[in-house]
């Protein structure tokens, strides 16, 4: 048996918002420590890790493992059936061919259940390697979503390069070219407004705009983002899911032809 | 520029 509950799907539907993009089907493995994702995009540019930790959830019970094949769209379909505030339980039965979602309003005046149909998809996991980032840049994440969306208009890749004095981001095509430097901040007052860059050594690398701006779809989740760069490793790009978890997207660097 | 894979990163487990 399994059965996750939070007291608001609002939660949910954001973490949904900011995957469903990017993969079209995905595996949730549940375990007795949470629920985690990891999945490529079709083209295996980048990756996406989400882990949604048991003591986060308003009520956990995960007897035996299970791995959930889920349509995204289908899902999205169900939350958008759910008003952000009602409480969400999501159920299976041991090697179910589906899944529950149980909407409660907050008055116990309605309650509604709609069972999904489970997929079996053959996902292969990669190994993701610690590595010691040779930049990491923490900064608001409603203006990396502004630079993405900005830039883009420009091309279709993003220049990203970090110094100690700050982070530039750059773009050209046919248009022109736009340059956005972002210094870090000495007010230390309010973190989420916060630009803090701790740096080993100076990167330079270039992104592709698309997926930068698909990972900005996690921007509702969390005041802040963090981007930690090193040479000729992908970008990870981190959203903190309050008291949950996290969501990361992994992105290949574009490299001279 | 050429794109990548994150397959060449990451090792298939």
């Amino acid at each position: 048996m399994f059965e996750a509950r939070l007291d608001s799907s609002v939660t949910l539907k954001k973490v949904l918002e900011a995957i469903k993009d990017l993969l079209n089907d995905a595996s949730f493995d549940c375990s007795d420590t949470g629920i985690q994702l990891q999945a490529m995009d079709n083209s295996h540019v980048s990756l996406v890790s989400l882990t949604l930790k048991s003591d986060g959830f308003d009520k956990y019970r995960c007897d035996r493992n299970i791995t959930m094949g889920m349509n995204l769209a289908s899902m999205v379909k169900i939350l958008k059936c759910a008003n952000n505030d009602d409480t969400v339980t999501i159920k299976a039965q041991d090697d179910a061919d589906t899944v529950t979602f149980m909407f409660e309003s907050k008055k116990q005046d309605k309650i509604s259940d709609y069972a999904m149909k489970l997929m079996n998809l053959d996902q292969e996991h990669l190994g993701i390697p610690d590595t010691d980032f040779s930049c990491v840049i923490r900064m608001p994440s409603i203006e990396f979503a502004r630079i993405c969306r900005d830039l883009a208009q420009f091309g279709e890749s993003i220049g990203i390069a970090c110094t100690k004095e700050g982070v530039k981001f750059s773009a050209s095509g046919d248009i022109g070219s736009a340059n956005v430097k972002i210094a870090q901040t000495s007010n230390f007052e309010k973190e989420e407004e916060s630009v803090t860059i701790e740096m080993q050594e100076p990167v330079a690398l270039t992104f592709a705009c698309q997926y930068l701006n698909s990972f900005t779809k996690a921007t509702p989740l969390s005041p802040q983002v963090q981007l930690s760069m090193s040479d000729n490793v992908p970008l990870v790009v981190e959203y903190t899911v309050p008291e949950l978890g996290h969501i990361r997207y992994y992105l290949a660097p574009k490299i001279e032809e | 520029m050429a794109q990548r894979s994150i397959t060449s990163f990451f090792i298939r487990v």
